[in-house]
């Protein structure tokens, strides 16, 4: 069972002055992280376990949360999976999916069963000796209407050719 | 390419093609172009002087000399374009790069910054910003946010309810900002949405920067008792990533921009994986 009291007890405990302003010490400042993820990782299920009531489904549902380092085992490995957006704001919004993948194109599909144009780029923008190993970035632009959902669907089309990768100019 | 550049239909943005730098943004809806540097600097964080014991520290941000470092005169740069995405891969050092891109339906241009582990073998504590320069005349003027909402004039070695007499000419003139900072002529402004708080000032006139990371060796003797100096996943120190958007618009109409955009970067859409088809979920 999902539970944002877990988070919310987190965010309260990090009102304190050094939490705000980064003035306490190391391990204090492990430790905020510590409780700030263990909220975070307890509202993600209760996240699942809502999408899973709206869906009327008990498939498994996946948070990758180091999109912005382009890591995501799930859509590193897998050929056919959905992507769901939730938008909280009160307005529809466009927004760039980036998702790091092993293959060299994908058929993405829209809400409404459309083709949405896709494509993979070599080289994702993972940090230096960072963690994961997809070779390329599935690019697509989603939209999500306002306070609601969208879910677009993502099949590999072919399976991963050894990239090219283009190299930095000299200097 | 002689004239390195990208584009969508809001906006150009040119770049030197020497030093591989950002150096123009042109508003193709509002047919009017500004002339805009951007790169990263470093300030020496001050280890106490003579003068004044006081050291940079996790309370304290005080640079030793007024004039920061570029952390490079020249860029190693990659332009990408496809039908998604339009953008310039630049790399300054091995601790410091930044993709800038543009892409269809976005009237903003965003800078995704990398920056870490900053280099601290010279025994010096540094402080990184991202610094915009631009010919606007400003008048020592510029604008930070509150939490987002209530936007603040602030005046370069000036506050409005006491005579200051600047002893600080940088950490002086820094100010909390938590979504937005921007600065403005008469007619046109330039707003930087940041997708965190950072410190932020206008140094010189025309120019805005942002502090993205911070690596100090010295504790500022205000309790904390142990230098800033976070040792990141690996221990070899924190690399930070983050995004800063760029909107440049008439004075007018940018607030129209810059306050749905802010939103977008603190609330974004949150995304869901799921094996196969997904749940066919049911609208509210």
């Amino acid at each position: 069972s999902g539970d944002s009291s877990v988070l919310r007890e987190a965010v309260a405990v990090a009102q304190h002055h050094d939490a705000v302003s980064g003035t306490e010490r190391q391990h204090v400042a492990n430790d905020y992280a510590r409780q700030l993820a263990k909220g975070w990782d307890s509202c993600q299920v209760l996240v699942a376990n809502a999408l899973s009531l709206l869906g009327g489904t008990k498939d498994p549902l996946v948070f990758c949360n180091a999109l912005n380092i382009s890591v995501c085992p799930f859509s590193e490995t897998t050929a056919h999976f959905s992507v769901i957006l939730y938008n909280p704001l009160a307005w529809g919004v466009t927004w760039p999916v980036r998702l790091p993948v092993s293959g060299t194109s994908y058929a993405v599909s829209d809400p409404q069963g459309q083709a949405v144009a896709s494509q993979v780029s070599p080289d994702p923008p993972r940090l230096r000796g960072g963690a994961g190993g997809a070779p390329g970035e599935l690019l697509f632009q989603a939209w999500a209407p306002p306070l609601g959902f969208s879910t677009f669907e993502v099949k590999q089309l072919s399976p991963g050719d050894p990239w090219e990768l283009p190299k930095w100019p000299s200097g | 390419d002689p004239e390195p550049q990208i584009q969508n239909e809001y906006l150009r943005v040119l770049f030197d093609p020497t030093t591989g730098h950002l150096c123009e943004i042109q508003n193709l809806v509002k047919g009017f172009s500004l002339p805009v540097f951007q790169s990263f600097y470093w300030y020496n964080a001050s280890a106490g002087d003579p003068l004044n014991p006081q050291a940079s520290g996790a309370y304290i941000f005080r640079p030793n000399t007024s004039t920061p470092f570029p952390v490079a005169k020249r860029v190693a740069t990659r332009l990408l374009k496809s039908a998604l995405v339009q953008e310039l891969h630049q790399n300054f050092s091995a601790w410091c790069s930044q993709v800038l891109r543009l892409r269809p339906g976005q009237p903003y241009l965003e800078l995704e910054w990398t920056v870490g582990p900053i280099p601290v073998s010279d025994g010096l504590g540094k402080e990184i910003i991202s610094r915009f320069e631009t010919p606007l005349r400003t008048a020592g003027r510029f604008y930070t946010d509150s939490n987002g909402r209530q936007v603040l004039e602030r005046r370069r070695d000036y506050r409005p309810t006491w005579n200051l007499s600047q002893s600080e000419p940088v950490a002086g003139n820094y100010y909390p900002v938590n979504t937005r900072i921007f600065i403005k002529d008469q007619k046109v402004q330039l707003t930087v949405l940041t997708d965190r708080s950072q410190g932020g000032s206008s140094i010189l006139d025309g120019s805005l920067e942002l502090m993205v990371h911070r690596r100090l060796l010295n504790d500022d003797n205000r309790g904390v008792g142990e230098p800033l100096d976070e040792p990141g996943d690996d221990g070899r120190g924190l690399v930070v990533r983050g995004r800063h958007l760029v909107l440049l618009d008439t004075v007018a109409a940018a607030a129209d921009q810059h306050r749905p955009r802010a939103q977008e970067m603190v609330t974004p859409p949150y995304v869901v994986l799921a094996p196969g088809p997904g749940p066919q979920l049911r609208q509210g």
